[in-house]
C-alpha cells in the first residue's frame, strides 16, 4: 500500500 | 486598527464552518490587502490557506499587521450567533486582546456586539511556491463532494488520473472497486455544470478521502472547485469566493506502493 506524505516536506517552512 | 465590515455574516460562517474540523486554533492575518489564514492540520498532511481580500470588505482599514490568534470553535460559537443576512464588522485593536463582531441586521435595528479573547498562536507559515500545474480541472463543487463521498464508503484512498480523454477518480476496498470519470462537458444554459480540464501532460496521483471529504465542507461556498494536479506535489482543491477571495486546500499525496 502507499504511504501518506506530509504536507511540510513540499512546502518551505518560513 | 482592524476595521473591516463584511455584507454578509454568512461568508465568514461558511468558511469557518469548512474549516473547523481540519484546524483548531489560527492566526487571521490581517494586513492592508485583507485577512489570511494559513495553517496546517494537526497530522501535517493538509494545509488551508483562505484569503479574504480587503475588496471582499466595505469598507476595509488595517493600518499595520495584527495577527488574530483565535480558537475556531469558539468562533463558530459566536458566528451562530448571527443571521445569515446580517451585516458583519469585525474589530481590532493593533496590538489586541479580544477581536471585536458586530452583527447589524440589514432589516431591523438589532445589533449585537461580541468579544472573543484571543490565544498567542505560535504557528508555522509554509511558504507555498507558484505552481504551473500539469492539469487543472473545474467541476461543478457538488459533483466532486458526490464522487469523494461515494468512493469513500468503498475504500480510504482515491487515485485521480487525468489524461487528455477526462478524469477518472478510482478507488479499491475490501468490498470491490469503483471509479468514477468525467469528461470535458459544456452546458450553454447552466455554465456551472461545466467540467473544464486543462492538461498540459499526464497525471496519476493517490490521496487520502477522508482529507477530500473534509475539503468538501466548503461545497456551499462556491457552485465550482478547481482541482490542480502535478506528478508527486500536493493537489490543490480551490473554492473561489467573490472580489478575488479564496479557500484553499492543499492534500500531500500517498506514494509509494
Amino acid at each position: 500500500s502507499k504511504n501518506q506524505t506530509s504536507i511540510a516536506g513540499f512546502f518551505k517552512k518560513h | 486598527m482592524l476595521e473591516a465590515r463584511l455584507e454578509q455574516a454568512n461568508l465568514l460562517k461558511k468558511v469557518v464552518d469548512a474549516i473547523k474540523d481540519l484546524v483548531q486554533d489560527c492566526n487571521f492575518d490581517c494586513n492592508d490587502s485583507g485577512v489570511a489564514l494559513q495553517a496546517m492540520d494537526n497530522s501535517h498532511v493538509a494545509l488551508v490557506s483562505m484569503m479574504l481580500k480587503a475588496e471582499s470588505f466595505s469598507p476595509f482599514r488595517c493600518d499595520r499587521n495584527i495577527a488574530l490568534g483565535i480558537n475556531l470553535t469558539s468562533l463558530m460559537k459566536v458566528l451562530r450567533c448571527a443571521q445569515n443576512e446580517d451585516i458583519l464588522t469585525l474589530k481590532a485593536e493593533d496590538a489586541p486582546d479580544v477581536v471585536n463582531l458586530v452583527f447589524e441586521s440589514s432589516e431591523s435595528d438589532r445589533l449585537s456586539e461580541y468579544d472573543i479573547k484571543l490565544m498567542d498562536i505560535d504557528q508555522e507559515h509554509l511558504g507555498i511556491p507558484e505552481t504551473e500545474y500539469a492539469a487543472t480541472i473545474t467541476m461543478p463543487s457538488a459533483e466532486f463532494q458526490r464522487i469523494c463521498r461515494d468512493l469513500m464508503a468503498l475504500s480510504e484512498s482515491v487515485a485521480i488520473e487525468a489524461t487528455k480523454d477526462g478524469v477518472k477518480f478510482s478507488c479499491s476496498g475490501d468490498i470491490g472497486n469503483g471509479a468514477v470519470t468525467l469528461r470535458s462537458h459544456t452546458n450553454v444554459e447552466k455554465p456551472d455544470l461545466n467540467v473544464e480540464i486543462a492538461l498540459s501532460e499526464p497525471v496519476a496521483l493517490t490521496f487520502s478521502l477522508k482529507y477530500l471529504v473534509n475539503f468538501c465542507k466548503a461545497s456551499g461556498l462556491s457552485s465550482t472547485v478547481k482541482l490542480c494536479l502535478s506528478n508527486e506535489v500536493p493537489l490543490l482543491v480551490e473554492y473561489g469566493l467573490a472580489s478575488n477571495s479564496y479557500l484553499r486546500f492543499y492534500l500531500a499525496p500517498k506514494i509509494g506502493d
